[in-house]
């Protein structure tokens, strides 16, 4: 079974801008 | 064939040949006739001078054979000839060609730095003690146990007016030595210039001294220096560089004038002469092609049992270690290339928000992911998990 990739766009940055801005 | 390297291409030990090596080198000498003229000898009229640079031309100069000194009527009566050979070589004979009765005492001086020091190679003279406080030479060479300037006899007149000096390296030296073995050897037959002190004129028999009186010159055809040009086993011929300087052709990595240290990248073991035996090349060091300096490091030459002691310096292509054999932090080896490949380290390129750090198994590229995390660079989730929307845990299990 191939996963799909992580979707950035689904992830609540609200509390990990720092976490963001690295990614 | 290459002398210097086998029929198989292995290195093997090579020397240029015997060459004279005073030919066309320009002597000096410390007195020369004909300033001012006299009526046999004018400086400024090549038919009636005798200077030095006949000493070393083989006859090619045209006008008269012999160098001459001035009339010398007060004591010291020494004359000295020098002749730099631009570079080292290995003596195996100095002989001089007088061109009327020989001297009666000779000094030969050799010097290794280009003439800023000198050590005497032998003297000649059938007074030793008289001349140069030396006993005459034993009938067998030097006792030992290293090569000793001796005292011979005084150089030999010749039938017809002229005379010889004939010293061979050999005459200073025991027996039994060899030039593979001995650094002994090998030093006593270096030489960067010889010098030749005439201290004595010849005189009817014993009789002169430091109250004689009269007048005395010096007169010579012909100044040789038989020898090899020193390369220490690593080149078969030495060239003029574009400056005129004499260089050996070096070969096994060696360079230098004497090729007498390892090139720059060529430093897995020391640099040794080459023997007969062993032609002791300069190794390079095993760097994969991923860099271009290395250094020698002793202790890790004597920790592989004298094999190899070079360090790579400055990897390059993302590699790392003594040889650049493996890849540096951040950084996996692509299997499918070889590792002289510059591109056999790729970047590991962690997900940023999968991953739990960026630095990846250098063996399989596996990146370190986070619970529930799957894929080489942790960019998915797991089977029995999904994506939720906490970069902190990125995926979490299926309900």
């Amino acid at each position: 079974e191939v996963m799909p990739t992580l979707d950035m766009a689904l992830f609540d940055w609200t509390d990990y801008e720092d976490l963001k801005l690295a990614a | 064939p290459d002398p210097c390297h086998d029929e198989g291409g292995a290195p093997r030990s090579c020397v240029p040949g015997l060459v004279n090596a005073a030919l066309g080198r320009e002597v000096r000498a410390s007195s020369t006739c004909g300033r001012p003229a006299s009526r046999t000898c004018d400086a400024s009229d090549p038919r009636r001078a005798h200077p030095a640079a006949l000493l070393t031309s083989a006859g090619a100069a045209p006008g008269p054979l012999c160098w001459r000194s001035e009339a010398l009527t007060q004591s010291p009566l020494n004359v000295t000839l020098t002749v730099p050979l631009g570079k080292a070589f290995e003596l195996v004979f100095v002989s001089v060609r007088f061109c009327s009765a020989p001297p009666a005492a000779v000094a030969l001086l050799k010097s290794q730095d280009h003439g800023r020091s000198w050590a005497p190679l032998g003297f000649f003279s059938a007074r030793c003690g008289h001349d140069f406080g030396r006993p005459p030479a034993p009938a067998h060479g030097p006792p030992g146990p290293g090569p000793e300037a001796l005292c011979f006899p005084a150089p030999q007149a010749l039938p017809g007016g002229g005379g010889l000096l004939a010293f061979s390296v050999q005459d200073g030296s025991p027996p039994g030595l060899d030039l593979d073995s001995s650094p002994v050897l090998q030093d006593w037959v270096t030489a960067t210039d010889i010098q030749v002190v005439l201290t004595r004129p010849a005189t009817t028999g014993d009789t002169w001294d430091s109250t004689a009186t009269g007048t005395y010159s010096y007169s010579a055809a012909e100044l040789q220096v038989g020898g090899r040009c020193k390369c220490n086993g690593h080149a078969a011929r030495c060239r003029p560089d574009p400056q005129g300087h004499l260089l050996c052709d070096c070969q096994h990595g060696t360079e230098g004038p004497d090729c007498s240290r390892c090139k720059p990248f060529y430093c897995d073991r020391p640099w040794q002469r080459a023997t007969a035996r062993e032609a002791h090349a300069c190794l390079a060091c095993s760097c994969n092609g991923h860099a271009r300096r290395c250094r020698f490091n002793m202790e890790l030459f004597r920790l592989s049992g004298r094999r190899s002691g070079g360090v790579c310096l400055n990897c390059r292509h993302n590699t790392a270690g003594r040889h650049c054999h493996y890849c540096r932090e951040g950084f996996y080896r692509d299997p499918g290339r070889p590792l002289s490949d510059r591109r056999a380290c790729r970047a590991c390129d962690c997900h940023p928000v999968g991953a739990a750090g960026k630095t990846c198994n250098q063996t399989t590229g596996q990146c370190p992911c986070k619970d529930g995390v799957a894929g080489l660079t942790c960019d998915r989730c797991a089977p029995g998990f999904q994506q939720s929307r906490s970069p902190v845990a990125p995926c979490v299990k299926t309900p």
